[in-house]
């Protein structure tokens, strides 16, 4: 009880969670936190291992639209646990708020990062559509250990009262960028961005062409909806998982050649390349002479150095721009060879609209977006639009290539977040 | 002894598998609710449950309390505890109190075409 008395006294300068003229706060400054489902409260009507594997797929949904991660501890001393969640029924826990048994108040969480669980209440895995989701409770009451207060704007899962769901819910628009408010937009590097074009036929037999945007960072990947400005609800996954064959992690660069004749995709990373087969979803073992990949960069395109920063398939010229430290090289597909002409400074070929506000060297993805028009190149946090034919239309002063002056690739390309490792590949 | 229990274990309820909550049918209990979830009552809003019955909220500040409670789940704000208030008080719901809500223009509106399709 004494633990829970000091909770109630607000901080300094904070009202205590869920006073009337309370609203949205920040409630950690750490970006990493820990979390437990504290030992002696289980609960009594799922597994251990399903009340651990819904709390950590509940704290991956926050860590998915956050910079927050979460980690499971299970060794630390107790009150240095950041988050410990626990079951209980009637007077429970040390708790001076007594649940109600089954039915009405199924949960509560304090102020300091106690998440309480009335186990009265009928709580059932996300596979199930009977009872109380464990899982959308667990994520409220995780909004709430945030800072998050209720709301009762529908589709939130900040709504006070439990709204049994017809599908598997997942957090809206309007709750991402509530706790955005409360811990920022997500930033980072990424190792390469592309468009991924598919070819599809419509139940009329039509062909048409369709495309999905894939950041990868390190060993994991995000789909990114275009058309519902997030990615993919459960992203990111891993390489390994996704692309088959392809190395695992850190990859350098992706082309796309697609002329009237060609239609091949590569990866890079060091000083090689692996070709991948669209249709059957794996990389190639050998190309139609034979040859196995994966090959070397210096064989298939003679010229162009290695390790890479990035490269891009500029349609029209049927030219791939190949970038390393401060220079770009052109390569002609179709001659198979470098422009004569190249390398030369990416400021030269590219060159800055305002001065001085250009990325200069080691690019780490330049990125042909099919939703935009446009080339961006992106390093840190940052991306540089490449001026297009539109914008030209627009402003013949325009330089050709030129870089717009930077901005954030957050404001751009929504949640495209971080999950702590150990819930990577959840 | 572990972090939570009292060493007599007095805090721990004998699980009674039976348990379900009292419905709210009356007004003691439904200005208790209004206390506990912060829609009237000096009580702090987020304080221990205190087992008596409610600091005695007066008609006109109850009917107000209830007022507000059913424009926010969007009931005809009469002021009376009618028989879809009650129900709305009985659904099953998170502990901690609601805050005033946000003015509608605080909500940025998400962008058109948003869907809601499994993970």
């Amino acid at each position: 009880p004494k633990r829970f008395l000091q909770m109630l006294l607000p901080g300094p300068g904070r009202q205590p969670e869920g006073s009337l003229d309370g609203g949205a706060t920040r409630a950690f400054s750490k970006r990493v936190l820990t979390w437990r489902l504290v030992g002696e409260a289980f609960s009594s009507q799922l597994s251990v291992a399903e009340q651990r594997y819904i709390f950590r797929l509940a704290f991956r949904m926050w860590s998915e639209v956050t910079p927050l991660d979460f980690q499971e501890d299970l060794t630390a001393p107790g009150a240095v646990v950041d988050i410990k969640l626990g079951f209980g029924r009637g007077r429970h826990l040390g708790c001076p708020r007594v649940f109600d048994g089954g039915g009405q108040e199924f949960a509560h969480a304090w102020r300091l990062g106690d998440i309480h669980f009335d186990d009265d209440e009928h709580f059932t895995p996300p596979s199930s559509d009977m009872g109380i989701s464990l899982l959308k409770v667990a994520v409220h009451e995780i909004g709430h250990v945030l800072g998050l207060p209720h709301t009762y704007r529908t589709g939130s899962i900040m709504q006070p009262n439990y709204a049994p769901q017809e599908t598997a819910f997942e957090l809206d628009w309007s709750d991402r960028k509530a706790i955005q408010r409360l811990y920022g937009s997500c930033e980072g590097s990424f190792d390469t961005a592309f468009d991924w074009i598919r070819k599809e036929r419509t139940p009329y037999g039509e062909v048409v062409v369709r495309f999905s945007t894939y950041f990868f960072r390190k060993s994991w990947y995000w789909l990114y909806e275009n058309r519902h400005n997030r990615t993919r609800y459960g992203d990111p996954i891993q390489i390994l998982i996704g692309w088959r064959g392809i190395p695992t992690q850190n990859i350098d660069a992706f082309v796309h050649i697609w002329t009237w004749k060609r239609d091949v995709r590569y990866f890079f990373k060091g000083n090689q390349y692996w070709s991948y087969d669209s249709e059957e979803d794996q990389a190639h073992t050998a190309d139609e002479r034979g040859r196995r990949y994966p090959r070397l960069i210096s064989e298939g395109f003679p010229g162009v150095p290695s390790p890479l920063d990035t490269a891009f398939f500029e349609r029209r010229q049927q030219l791939i721009y190949f970038f390393q430290e401060s220079l770009v090289f052109a390569f002609d597909v179709n001659r198979n060879r470098l422009l004569s002409s190249y390398p030369k400074k990416i400021t030269k070929v590219f060159p800055a609209i305002v001065p001085q506000n250009h990325p200069f060297r080691n690019i780490d993805s330049a990125y042909y977006s099919y939703a935009h028009n446009s080339v961006f190149f992106f390093k840190g946090n940052a991306y540089w639009k490449v001026v297009n034919d539109k914008d030209k239309q627009r402003n013949s002063w325009l330089p050709s290539n030129g870089l717009f002056p930077k901005k954030s690739i957050s404001e751009k390309w929504f949640d495209v977040c971080d999950v702590h490792m150990s819930t990577l590949n959840m | 002894e572990t972090l939570f229990h009292s060493r007599d274990h007095s805090d721990l309820e004998p699980s009674s598998p039976l348990r379900q909550a009292k419905p709210i049918a009356d007004i003691p209990a439904a200005q208790r609710f209004l206390s506990r979830y912060g829609w009237s009552g000096a009580q702090a809003a987020w304080g221990p449950s205190l087992g008596g019955p409610p600091e005695a909220t007066p008609g006109a500040a109850l009917a107000e309390a209830v007022r507000r409670f059913q424009q926010a789940n969007r009931l005809p704000a009469s002021g009376e505890l009618d028989a879809a208030t009650l129900a709305a008080m009985n659904r099953p719901r998170c502990g901690v109190p609601d805050t005033r809500l946000p003015p509608p223009a605080a909500q940025t509106p998400p962008p058109p075409g948003l869907l809601h399709r499994a993970r």
